[in-house]
């Protein structure tokens, strides 16, 4: 539903780079936390890349009744 | 529980797949448990068609988004055949339903769980080791820029709006991470997958669970 323009892709990119500064700026001592940078979303805006990937309906679920301690399976 | 398990290893997790601009992942992420469930018993590994859910689910929209709830319920309610993919291929788009003869061979389930295991993701992983992948809905807003490593802030539990597939945890270091199955292509993350901290309902990974009976 967006007109997609070299300009309007160009500046999507650009805010890509700025965001992943940020993202990683975060927890640089953390080695094992995720790191984040350029892939195949980084041509969009965060809100086009909503609209076209996360279109999943959120449930509420119920809760996992506690009581039902289930037993650790054998799974070899 | 070990302090490493993976469905993969025991090779009944089918390819990392891409849904493409199709919002479908609430699709890709049913059918990827159904398609794990089926090997675990003992069924050859085969991907199942993600379009015949994407068409036919009359409860959800096709790649205009969907809920894992409503696919599962419709297979559930309608004993739905899952049919190969290569009987029913993915296009990327909404189409018209297929219908096979019920002399067509398939995959129905026999029933689904759904809990919220928030607080109790000990509990979440052994259901993964007694049922299979799990089927679970998180909040993927950040998951734009992810390349890897272990998401473990910057992803709230606020909307959940993305489904995948769990297929394992490893808690050998010093953050322990759930193992999940994208479906955006195995270019993205590791290799398709995403490594999400355990114990924190980071991006709300624990409130919406399914798991898939055969």
């Amino acid at each position: 539903t967006w007109p997609r323009s070299r300009e309007r892709e160009a500046a999507a990119f650009r805010e890509s780079l700025n965001r992943h500064r940020y993202l990683n700026s975060l927890f640089p001592s953390e080695n094992s936390t995720a790191f984040y940078g350029i892939n195949q979303f980084s041509y969009l805006f965060p809100e086009e890349f909503k609209a076209i990937y996360l279109r999943s309906k959120p449930s509420k679920f119920p809760r996992y009744p506690a009581e039902l301690q289930m037993p650790i399976p054998n799974v070899s | 529980l070990p302090l490493r398990f993976d469905w993969r290893d025991k090779h009944v997790v089918t390819q990392v797949r891409n849904q493409q601009t199709c919002g479908g992942c609430w699709a890709f992420s049913v059918v990827g448990a159904v398609e794990s469930a089926c090997a675990i018993k003992g069924e050859p590994l085969e991907d199942l068609s993600v379009q015949q859910v994407i068409d036919c689910s009359y409860n959800n929209y096709g790649c205009n988004g969907g809920s894992t709830v409503n696919a599962l319920n419709w297979l559930n309610k309608m004993q739905v055949k899952l049919v190969k993919d290569s009987e029913y291929p993915f296009k990327a788009q909404n189409g018209l339903c297929h219908y096979f003869s019920g002399s067509h061979s398939g995959i129905s389930i026999k029933d689904y769980s759904e809990y919220d295991f928030n607080e109790q993701e000990d509990e979440m992983a052994k259901a993964l080791l007694t049922f299979g992948p799990l089927v679970v809905i998180v909040d993927a807003v950040s998951w734009q820029d992810y390349l890897g490593g272990i998401i473990q802030h910057h992803c709230s539990s606020g909307e959940a709006n993305h489904a995948v597939l769990i297929t394992g945890f490893d808690k050998t270091g010093s953050t322990p991470y759930w193992i999940v199955r994208n479906s955006w292509g195995s270019s993205w993350g590791v290799d398709g997958y995403a490594h999400v901290k355990m114990g924190s309902n980071i991006c709300g990974i624990a409130d919406s669970v399914s798991a898939v009976f055969v």
